[in-house]
């Protein structure tokens, strides 16, 4: 057995510097770590299962780095080895984000952004990485399905002042503050997008497209009282038909409040805050506007 | 000069530490000053523990009969009013904190804590009066700050107290008596029996040049509060409260007056106690009703303001 | 700009107007007298 780890070892980190990533995981993946000849400590199998993920995930194959990953998640909580610790993290947030569970990839991501120490054993955490790590928890809560928790996560990253700095900050205000969004600002942020974040759905749509229409419907759901879905389908953008599919989705899975009438072809909206509630938002934003004008003024000397 | 009571005196804190004049006098400490910094800060914390009880620190210094809160800072303590002593849970945290204060050069000592009577007014309870007691004995000088604030949202206005406690077994003067606050029925046993242990002192606050410019800037956010809040449909249930409260006296000040309806004539002293009871009870009623009624106009200012314009 | 951005304003007033608001308002109000009224 050891002479056939070492080869295989030999073998991984030739495949690897020839960048083939995947046979490089295969090797390594046919070492048993849980044979019974020879006992291997747990970092050293921990940093394998890792080191596997890792490779597998160079080549986007999220199935198979989720298999080594789940096993290393039995052996990283009793492991101090901060690096491999950090390494499994990514490890963990890019698979979900490859499933496509956004919302978790976020909160991982975000979570690897605010790590501390910029010297983590031999690795260096350069701002770039932790940068990087940011913008990752961004796109991925923007792309994550609408409703309560998304909002939740937006609001973190939104008051996270390291955010403004980001080149993704003007989509994420106006995904926060549920303002819609118009096709060209929706297109270049699909050029930041990796391939699976373009990937077809079943339904034809990418998950940016979904991920925009219902954000989109949601903000306006907070501007209009009702609309016809003529009228909707034009200001999203897609069929009526598709337009109505989507918001009784969103209706049923309670993530928007509203009722169909589908003879009329109308959505009418719901708010359930209180009339008297919406009355003192609304002479809020008139005081608001009153001060903007009276600042105008003053700064222009009226 | 505004700014002057900010700089830390080392050496004339150390004098009067040594001194402890405050020994001689069970009422030494008359005034307290409180930066508007540890004001908001005392505030926002008590409001973010709903209706559970909170608790913190306060750091400052002392001038004279003066005790001067220049900051405060929460302990990670909840429900001071269930168990005696809920600061024990802290003192690790304390001393952390306190030791990194120093470090950080931030010299002024804690010189009391604070905690909240969500929705029951600003008193010591027998608790509170036990824990002040034990912090007079070991920490002096140390002072006892009750914040309320449901009362505050309600109010407009902070409602706070501070407080020092006698010594055991010490007969105060007769004391002025301060402004009338309505104590819940459930805490009326515990209000009355505590209330002479302790005095409460005169609260001035004061803010630095940067407080002023801090707050002017934040000016507009002031007024458009003001003029979009809505005191009936933020205090509904502590109105609610204390409505239901109110009618528990109402009750029980009936049930006193049948269960003497024995002798035909109250005695003169008794009758003046029902008196002095539903007089009470009136002023709580009709306390409820203005501050209803102030709701209510600010309401009604607000639709011809805002929603007459045609 | 400036008259444009106060026009914008006027045109935010009355701030709300629907049936549910009156109706809303009327019964704080009431319930308001009402509790004026126990009081007295």
């Amino acid at each position: 057995e050891e002479q056939v780890l070492i080869i295989r070892e030999k073998l991984a980190e030739l495949y690897e510097s020839e960048e083939q990533w995947s046979r490089a995981a295969q090797m390594l993946s046919g070492i048993d770590l849980d044979s019974g000849i020879r006992m291997m400590d747990e970092a050293y199998k921990l940093s394998k299962c890792v080191q596997i993920a890792r490779l597998y995930l160079e080549d986007d194959d999220a199935v198979n780095a989720e298999a080594f990953i789940n096993k290393a998640s039995f052996l990283v909580s009793g492991s101090q080895h901060e690096v491999l610790n950090l390494q499994y993290k990514v490890c963990y947030a890019r698979i979900l984000d490859l499933k496509r569970k956004f919302l978790e990839a976020a909160l991982r991501y975000y979570d690897i952004s605010q790590i501390e120490q910029r010297q983590i054993g031999e690795e260096l955490i350069d701002e770039d990485a932790l940068e990087q790590a940011l913008t990752a928890a961004v796109t991925c809560t923007i792309l994550a399905a609408a409703g309560p928790q998304r909002s939740r996560v937006l609001a973190t990253l939104y008051k996270d002042e390291r955010c403004s700095k980001l080149k993704i900050y003007p989509i994420l205000q106006k995904v926060y503050l549920e303002r819609i969004l118009r096709k060209p600002e929706i297109d270049a942020f699909a050029e930041e997008l990796k391939a699976h974040q373009k990937a077809l759905l079943p339904d034809k749509f990418t998950v940016l497209d979904r991920a925009m229409i219902e954000h989109n419907l949601l903000s306006a759901s907070k501007l209009y009282t009702n609309i016809s879905f003529e009228e909707l389908g034009t200001l999203l953008g897609i069929a009526p038909e598709k337009a109505e599919k989507i918001a009784s989705r969103m209706i049923y899975e309670d993530r928007m409040r509203g009722s169909i009438d589908q003879v009329e072809a109308f959505i009418h909206f719901e708010d359930d805050t209180e009339e008297l509630q919406q009355w003192d938002e609304q002479i809020v934003g008139l005081c608001q506007a009153l001060n903007d004008v009276l600042d105008g003024m003053a700064k222009r000397g009226l | 000069n505004t700014d002057s009571i900010y700089h830390y005196d080392e050496s004339a804190q150390t004098k009067f530490q040594k001194e402890k004049q405050w020994t001689n006098d069970p009422h030494y400490f008359k005034r307290v000053k409180i930066s508007a910094l540890a004001l908001l800060k005392m505030v926002v914390h008590a409001r973010s523990g709903g209706n559970i009880e909170i608790m913190g620190l306060m750091q400052g210094k002392t001038d004279g009969d003066a005790i001067i809160v220049m900051d405060a800072f929460a302990l990670p303590v909840e429900g001071t009013e269930t168990r005696v002593n809920a600061q024990a849970d802290a003192y690790e945290y304390m001393v952390d904190y306190s030791q990194t204060n120093k470090q950080a050069g931030r010299l002024e000592n804690v010189v009391g804590w604070y905690h909240s009577h969500p929705g029951y007014g600003c008193w010591l309870s027998g608790i509170d009066v036990s824990t002040q007691m034990l912090n007079q004995q070991f920490q002096e000088p140390f002072l006892a700050v009750v914040i309320d604030p449901t009362r505050t949202v309600s109010a407009g206005k902070v409602e706070i107290g501070a407080f020092r406690t006698y010594p055991e077994g010490y007969k105060p003067p007769d004391e002025p008596v301060s402004e009338y606050q309505t104590i819940p029925l459930n805490k009326i046993e515990d209000f009355g029996v505590h209330c002479k242990q302790y005095y409460s002192l005169d609260i001035t606050y004061f803010k630095s040049s940067l407080d002023c410019r801090l707050l002017d800037l934040l000016w507009n956010k002031y007024w458009v509060n003001t003029l979009s809040s809505s005191p009936l449909l933020a205090n509904r249930d502590y109105v609610a409260g204390q409505i239901s409260d109110l009618a528990e006296k109402l009750e029980q000040a009936e049930n006193h007056l049948h269960t003497r309806l024995g002798p035909m004539v109250l005695p003169t002293q008794r009758k003046k106690e029902e008196d002095s009871q539903l007089a009470k009870i009136t002023r709580d009623s009709s306390k409820i009703t203005v501050e209803q009624v102030h709701g209510l106009m600010s309401q009604v200012i607000k639709d011809t303001l805002f929603n007459s314009v045609h | 700009s400036l008259v444009r951005q106060v026009s914008s304003l006027l045109r935010r007033l009355p701030a709300i107007e629907s049936e549910k608001f009156q109706d809303d308002f009327l019964m704080e109000y009431n319930d308001t007298l009402l509790v004026t009224y126990l009081a007295m």
